[in-house]
């Protein structure tokens, strides 16, 4: 037996909102210390890595290991079923082949139940090492969301070079170029606005626009992101769920033709 | 503007 309550369904739609423009489908592995998701684009360029503990659930028993292989179109549309402030709850059985969403209105008013079918999903793993990164830099994640966007409309790769003064996103094609740069703060009393970079040695990498872009899909699920970097190793874009767990984006670096 | 590699340069599959 499965089964996962959560207070805000609204964390769920904002989760669905930030992988399925990357995702069609993907296995939720769910074990007693959480439900866990890893899986890559269809170009195989990027990787969705999501962490949900289980502590950070209202009621969480999983009895058994169980992969569920979920239509990430078909979840989402479930959720829309479901209001912002609904508790939802998430059953299987041990072997089933369907899972049940369940939404509660906050005083009991109106219960609904969705069952969908999943899916058999051959999926690849990727082995992920642990990497003491050249640069780690946090900012918020709006921020990081408009000078993406603005890029975007230049050029379709966009160089991130850190230094310990800050960070610099640059991009250039038939119209010019553009250049944005950040600076650390010293805004210790609002730590969602603060910009913080911790560097042991300056690294420069290019990135696709495109996937950038989807990633900051994941917004509105923190208030700020980290950004991870060191020469020749996947771009990490990270946003904390608050309590819950955390939702990562990997993304390989382009390299010099 | 550059090449674009696949994770499976950086990363093994397990």
């Amino acid at each position: 037996m499965f089964e996962a309550r959560l207070t805000a369904s609204a964390t769920f739609k904002k989760i669905l909102d930030a992988i399925k423009d990357l995702l069609n489908e993907a296995s939720f592995d769910c074990s007693e210390s959480g439900i866990q998701l890893q899986a890559m684009d269809n170009s195989h360029v990027s990787l969705v890595s999501l962490m949900l503990r289980s502590d950070g659930f209202d009621k969480y028993r999983c009895d058994r290991n169980l992969t569920m292989g979920m239509n990430l179109a078909n979840m989402a549309k479930i959720f829309k079923c479901a209001n912002n402030e609904d508790t939802v709850t998430i059953k299987a059985q041990d072997d089933a082949d369907i899972v049940t969403f369940m939404f509660e209105a906050k005083k009991q008013e109106k219960i609904s139940d969705y069952e969908m079918k999943l899916m058999n999903l051959d999926q690849e793993h990727l082995g992920i090492p642990e990497t003491d990164f050249s640069c780690v830099i946090r900012m918020p994640s709006g921020e990081f969301a408009r000078i993406c966007k603005d890029l975007a409309q230049f050029g379709e790769s966009i160089m991130i070079s850190c230094t310990k003064e800050g960070v610099k996103f640059s991009t250039g094609g038939d119209i010019g170029t553009a250049n944005v740069k950040i600076a650390q703060t010293n805004n210790f009393e609002k730590e969602e606005e603060s910009v913080t970079i911790e560097m042991q040695e300056p690294v420069s990498l290019t990135f696709a626009c495109q996937y950038l872009n989807s990633f900051t899909k994941a917004t509105p699920l923190a208030s700020q992101v980290q950004l991870s970097m060191s020469d020749n190793v996947p771009l990490v874009v990270e946003y904390q769920i608050p309590d819950l767990g955390h939702l990562r984006f990997y993304l390989a670096p382009k390299i010099e033709e | 503007s550059g090449k674009q590699p696949t994770l499976m340069s950086f990363f093994k599959k397990t």
